[in-house]
């Protein structure tokens, strides 16, 4: 999910 | 992880160590503005807040943890060490800095993906990274002409966001739901703020001129 939401980016 | 990303993340990196480096070899900070380094801690530090909860990746964490500790530094050095802060140009960073962090928590407030102190957290920084280089700006502005190193650390700033932006069309088109609608628009804005400089920036090298802004 959280890469889905782009909160894997910096 | 896609080249743009990744290339975007060392654009970023390679910005605040021009920054350090600048600081460090010439002992001062004059044509930098302190308010836009202070926003910048404050953006790594509201949006880092899941580095011990998250785990995503070493890369991941690394990287949070260099972003942050860099950009403490760049603050503290431009406050608290003797010689440096003799330098800083107090009368002409004079933005008034304390309307875009507000703006952005009230903006946080009304939009985000989900209510909860996290979420809200990361989109306020998301919205105060856009407008955090709007203090540098108008202290180039002011000050006429720009070092070269601050030049290049705004040129790289620049290029780091326009990497993300080729980064999330990237994403848009090979992952089916990726969403990130939220930092997508925001980082457009950010881009934008920064096309003019760019334009002055590749006038100044097409001419081999001093980087002359207009007042």
């Amino acid at each position: 999910l959280l890469a889905l939401l782009g909160k894997d980016e910096l | 992880m896609n080249i743009f990303r990744f290339a975007g993340d060392m654009t970023h990196l390679i910005s605040i160590l021009v920054l350090l480096l600048k600081i460090y070899a010439t002992k001062s900070c004059s044509g930098i503005s302190r308010k836009t380094q202070e926003l910048y801690a404050l953006v790594f530090l509201a949006r880092y807040v899941d580095i011990f909860t998250e785990f995503i990746s070493v890369y991941n964490t690394i990287m949070k943890i260099v972003f942050i500790a860099s950009t403490l530094a760049i603050v503290w050095c431009m406050r608290g060490h003797r010689v440096v802060r003799r330098s800083y140009d107090k009368e002409l960073d004079t933005f008034r800095h304390y309307f875009l962090i507000a703006a952005s928590l009230v903006l946080a407030l009304l939009v985000h993906e989900k209510f909860t102190f996290q979420e809200i957290l990361w989109a306020f920084s998301i919205y105060l990274e856009a407008v955090a280089i709007l203090p540098q700006l108008v202290l180039l502005q002011r000050s006429g002409n720009v070092d070269n190193l601050t030049g290049q650390y705004v040129f790289f700033l620049g290029a780091y966001r326009g990497l993300y932006i080729l980064n999330w069309i990237y994403r848009y088109f090979t992952e089916p739901h990726f969403s990130r609608w939220i930092a997508c628009v925001s980082g457009l804005v950010q881009t934008a703020l920064y096309a003019d400089f760019f334009y002055y920036y590749f006038l100044s090298w097409k001419n081999n001129a001093k980087l002359k802004l207009p007042a």
